[in-house]
């Protein structure tokens, strides 16, 4: 099954 | 302080609507350029980034930058007192721990104003890069809250592939199958029927529906949704707000495991 990635992970902090 | 008119009063509502189910809380950012928010839902799998430009409003004026904390639940009680065509101006004071909304109908014969409690609300504030994207479409906005609602009753989560051949939405379930293809259609006879495919390179990626579903509750903002794509990241789901802004909405795809 596919895994839901977090939004964060693919944004730095800013 | 803040002083901000807008004629177009019912624009604030609609992107309330849009946005509350997804995020209960958030900060909404005023500066000289205008109005921002940028939000994750509950389960940070999305984020919504909304802009609204400061030459949208008929006044504006923010002396310093602050951030209003608000429950959207409540922001958007407040709105949907305000009549359909009504102005709206609000007004803060630089160091209050309230937000006034004044709604003034068109013909001037009806003034009201609603006062609404700020609250203090930590938020990350993510840095979103500008992207390439290998394939953007951008299709009437009704066609794309449609796909999403009859996927919805068959599956759980789609497979978006852009190839030249089209824009394929593909789910699966306990009923079977589907799969919808929206094509380039640049000759439609109004504009608003009108789909435009920009493909750079083939890419399919997969996402989880009820948050695409939940993303097109931003149907009545605008005529059309774009929607960004590129491999390995999250797909750009964008409402123009007139010519006032925008409000996109980022959505984190599923990756096999």
């Amino acid at each position: 099954p596919a895994g839901q990635r977090s939004i964060s992970s693919f944004f730095s902090q800013s | 302080m803040l002083e901000a008119r807008l004629v177009q009063g019912s624009m604030l509502r609609k992107v309330v609507d849009a946005v509350k189910d997804l995020v209960s809380d958030a900060n909404i950012d005023v500066s000289s350029s205008g109005f921002s928010l940028q939000a994750m839902d509950t389960s940070h799998v999305s984020l919504i980034a909304m802009h609204l430009r400061a030459d949208a409003f008929e006044h504006f004026r923010c002396d310093r930058p602050m951030s209003m904390g608000m429950s959207l639940a409540n922001l958007a009680k407040v709105l949907k007192c305000a009549g359909s065509d009504d102005i709206v101006t609000l007004k803060a004071n630089d160091d209050g721990d309230t937000v006034t909304f004044m709604f003034e109908s068109p013909k001037e014969d009806r003034v009201s104003d609603f006062e609404l409690k700020l609250m203090d609300i930590d938020s990350e504030h993510l840095g979103i890069p500008d992207t390439d994207y290998c394939a953007t479409v951008t299709m009437p906005a009704g066609e794309y809250a449609r796909i999403c609602k009859d996927l919805s009753s068959i599956g759980d989560t789609v497979v978006i592939s852009a190839t030249k051949d089209g824009v394929k939405f593909t789910t699966s379930g306990d009923v079977g199958t589907a799969n919808v293809t929206v094509r380039q259609n640049t000759t439609a006879d109004k504009k608003e029927d009108q789909t435009i495919i920009d493909l750079k390179e083939p890419v399919a990626l997969t996402f989880a529906l009820r948050y695409l579903t939940s993303f097109a509750k931003a149907t009545p903002l605008a005529t059309h949704v774009t929607l960004s794509m590129t491999r390995e990241l999250p797909v750009m789901v964008e409402y123009a707000i007139q010519d006032m802004g925008h409000l996109r909405f980022y959505l984190a795809p599923k990756i096999e495991d």
